[in-house]
């Protein structure tokens, strides 16, 4: 599923604040 | 759990809320009521005063055509850089809420592929909820408050336009009647996120356990915040029945966007949320 989502997994793994879009 | 637990629970989850969302219930109230030192927010009626306000938006970054200089093709593109610029607003939102999730004791060492199922079906419930303290019967804020946009406005526009915020002014204006705040609000999201019947959830143990522990928390915050308050906990709880719903119609809406408007285009992080959805 990850693979087919991956600005949401990415959201998911970064660390810090909100991502910038 | 102790209910000096739960207390703790709602506390931190409170902190997190107003870390990552900016626009707290309490703000917009304020602002649609009048009761701030701020500036009153700049007010759009119609197409005109949409043009006016649209630096504020923020949606200037579609350049305006040259094959279409007449006013209503004017119109169209005022509209379509509208709905981009609350793209991309709903785009940092999901990110947001994304982070507001993370902060949720346990979330992060559920599977990663759960993570991943909760926040696609959840965060547009997610959303929805929380647009409901910014509007009232006769309009919402947008653009974090600096604009208070006319429910007979989004009416006007053009179909399917006119059709996306109407059911969503039509679930606020009951569910603000609970009159939750900013503290209910944040328990109730986090109940929203941990559902674990979600579709292709591959765990599903670890997420109802955790969901009840915020269940219990919520229980006990609105018997102590709203002690006068009869059934509250199960009103509340009914709204996520009719927030189901609400996602569905919104995402066929979308969908028959993608469809029938050339100059439509998702953006990427609402596409990968929104297909095979429901």
């Amino acid at each position: 599923l990850k693979e087919k989502h991956k600005i949401l997994h990415r959201l998911l793994q970064n660390s810090s604040s909100p991502v910038d879009l | 759990p102790e209910s000096a637990d739960l207390r703790a629970l709602a506390r931190h989850l409170y902190e997190s809320y107003l870390k990552y969302f900016p626009l707290t219930k309490a703000k917009a109230r304020a602002i649609l009521s009048g009761k701030t030192s701020d500036n009153a927010p700049f007010v759009i009626h119609d197409m005109k005063s949409l043009m006016e306000g649209e630096h504020m938006i923020n949606c200037r970054q579609m350049p305006m055509q040259e094959h279409r200089r007449s006013d209503v093709g004017i119109m169209r593109e005022v509209e379509l850089r509208f709905f981009h610029s609350c793209q991309s607003r709903s785009a940092e939102a999901v990110s947001e809420v994304t982070e507001f999730a993370k902060s949720i004791p346990g979330f992060v060492n559920l599977d990663l592929n759960d993570q991943v199922t909760l926040l696609k079906y959840g965060v547009i419930e997610v959303l929805i909820i929380m647009m409901a303290p910014l509007m009232n019967k006769d309009g919402t804020l947008i653009s974090y408050g600096q604009i208070f946009m006319t429910r007979e406005f989004l009416k006007s526009l053009r179909k399917p336009f006119c059709e996306m915020m109407e059911p969503k002014f039509e679930f606020s204006v009951k569910f603000n009647m609970l009159e939750l705040d900013d503290s209910d609000m944040a328990l109730f999201l986090a109940v929203i996120i941990l559902s674990g019947d979600r579709p292709g959830l591959l765990n599903v143990k670890p997420i109802e356990d955790l969901q009840e522990t915020v269940l219990h928390s919520l229980e006990l915050q609105l018997k102590t915040n709203h002690p006068d308050s009869l059934q509250l906990f199960a009103k509340v709880l009914q709204k996520m029945t009719d927030l189901r719903q609400l996602v569905t119609d919104h995402v066929q809406l979308i969908q028959l966007m993608k469809e029938t408007e050339l100059d439509w285009c998702l953006h990427p992080l609402l596409q990968e949320i929104m297909r095979d959805l429901y």
